[in-house]
């Protein structure tokens, strides 16, 4: 289905974003 | 943590809960925190892959039949937006303070809103689907209440003509939607409620046959026959209604799950 494949996407880009945010965070604690 | 009741959501959205869940406790715990690094690419990203769920999303309201899919999805899609524009805002102010704290809850609270927003329009989408077998259990429960007044071997092959590839359709999609649920307690009862209506519809029929030489023999033992017919096709009913109560529970109780 078009929108599990369109959720699936979101997840990535959101996982993705989330990395690069927590990498900062990290370096400090 | 969030849980899912469905192995497809879960797989989608259960690795985002958890990275949501480090992000708020790595900012909890570095408040005042390192610079954060330049979030443009990544935030516009998402704001694609948004745009993309939108336009989906507005196809699939727009195809369906589904008063309340057409009623609830705009809603979610709303919540991914109204996200998805957190994410940029909070981009836009990381760009001009890397260390901003507003910017931080933004980017907090916008990574939270694509979770709960994408987690309701999946949960919207899979109710439809839910409905969609709902449909052919009912279609089943109206063949079964026609049952009591076939009274002839064609009435008896007419009636089976339409209730068999109802009942296989039923069969297989109940048994799909099993497996896919998270719940072991409602993955069971499918399981278990399923059996019983293949293993009584055969008998059904026989006891049908029954009453149907019966009366066409003059009718002695008629009632009895009648009274058999009926207390099976009762418990097809109820097991189909039961069916019926569990496919539209999505509520997940861990301590049954454990």
């Amino acid at each position: 289905e078009m929108i599990l494949e369109a959720a699936k996407s979101i997840a990535a880009a959101t996982s993705a974003l989330i990395k690069a945010a927590s990498s900062a965070q990290r370096e400090l604690i | 943590m969030p849980v899912f009741h469905t192995k497809t959501i879960e797989s989608i959205l259960e690795p985002v809960a958890q990275q949501v869940s480090r992000l708020v406790i790595l900012h909890e715990e570095a408040e005042d925190g390192n610079a954060m690094p330049d979030l443009g690419r990544p935030v516009q990203a998402v704001s694609m892959a948004v745009t993309n769920l939108v336009k989906v999303g507005k196809e699939t309201i727009n195809s369906s039949d589904d008063a309340l899919l057409k009623q609830d999805m705009p809603t979610a899609l709303h919540r991914v937006e109204s996200a998805s524009r957190l994410l940029e805002e909070a981009s836009g102010m990381l760009k001009q303070d890397p260390y901003s704290g507003p910017a931080r809850k933004k980017l907090i609270e916008g990574s939270r809103g694509i979770l709960q927003g994408t987690s309701s329009l999946l949960l919207c989408f899979d109710e439809s689907e839910v409905r969609k077998i709902i449909r052919e259990c009912k279609r089943v429960l109206d063949y079964l209440a026609v049952a009591e007044v076939i009274e002839t071997m064609e009435d008896l092959v007419h009636f089976l003509k339409n209730l068999s590839p109802c009942l296989s359709k039923v069969s297989r999609e109940v048994s799909a939607r099993e497996k896919e649920l998270t719940h072991q307690v409602h993955r069971e009862i499918l399981v278990r409620c399923l059996e019983q209506v293949k293993t009584l519809a055969p008998i059904l029929i026989c006891s049908m046959k029954i009453f149907i030489h019966i009366i066409s023999q003059g009718g002695k033992g008629a009632e009895e026959a009648a009274e058999n017919r009926n207390y099976l096709s009762g418990r097809m009913s109820d097991e189909l209604n039961e069916i019926i109560r569990v496919l539209q529970l999505t509520t997940y109780d861990e301590e049954e799950w454990d």
